[in-house]
């Protein structure tokens, strides 16, 4: 699974979602803007807390009272500062037109901050530390990138959105559960 | 469907702009 949260908040209180596959593609699920994203996350589950910082792998919290998008995850994104930058204005200047749009740089920790949650509550200590994983990533972040090969990026972001619209299993779920519930 | 072509057609044009040196990143 790739273990998601999402957070709707709305008149001042908030409600946390959970789905199991969206986070190594939760930029993707962003494209079409605050609406989309609203009507996909409504009938999701609801849990009680956030997952902590070992199980979660990504999150969007939609803040409807202040138009304001806060989330971090995608494969795409995880690793790559500069396209995240890249990522953001191009939500801003597109599909998430007058909403402030962030990315959690601190992943669940900073959507913790955000709710005004204890952040002791999404700190797992048990996380462990993989050094060959952990080289290879801070070479990828150090790597600087130019305009041409960000929109590349992108592109390949948009496209591989494109060649796997039938991949949604948290939607495929959705409507096997509701016609599961109707045959009783 | 309609919405899906429009959205994707808004991302490609930011993305051409970007690659065409429209776009100013921060």
């Amino acid at each position: 699974g790739h273990r998601t949260n999402y957070i709707l908040i709305e008149n001042k209180e908030h409600d946390i979602y959970y789905a199991h596959w969206d986070a190594n593609i939760i930029g993707r699920k962003l494209f079409y803007g605050p609406d989309s994203l609203v009507q996909y996350i409504r009938p999701l589950s609801v849990s009680e807390k956030l997952l902590d910082t070992v199980w979660g792998e990504g999150a969007a919290l939609v803040d409807m009272d202040q138009q304001k998008l806060l989330f971090w995850g995608d494969e795409f994104l995880w690793h790559t500062p500069a396209l995240v930058t890249c990522f953001v204005q191009m939500l801003r200047e597109t599909t998430w037109k007058g909403w402030q749009v962030e990315w959690a740089s601190e992943g669940q920790v900073t959507i913790a901050k955000y709710l005004g949650v204890d952040t002791q509550t999404v700190l797992n200590t048990e996380e462990e530390e993989d050094d060959d994983e952990g080289e290879e990533v801070e070479a990828k972040e150090a790597t600087t990138y130019t305009v041409a090969e960000l929109a590349n990026l992108l592109d390949q972001m948009l496209q591989n959105h494109l060649q796997n619209l039938d991949y949604d299993p948290t939607a495929t779920i959705r409507s096997f559960i509701k016609d599961h519930h109707k045959k009783g | 469907d309609r919405h899906r072509e429009q959205v994707i057609q808004q991302l490609s044009t930011w993305i051409a702009d970007l690659r065409e040196g429209k776009v100013s990143l921060p």
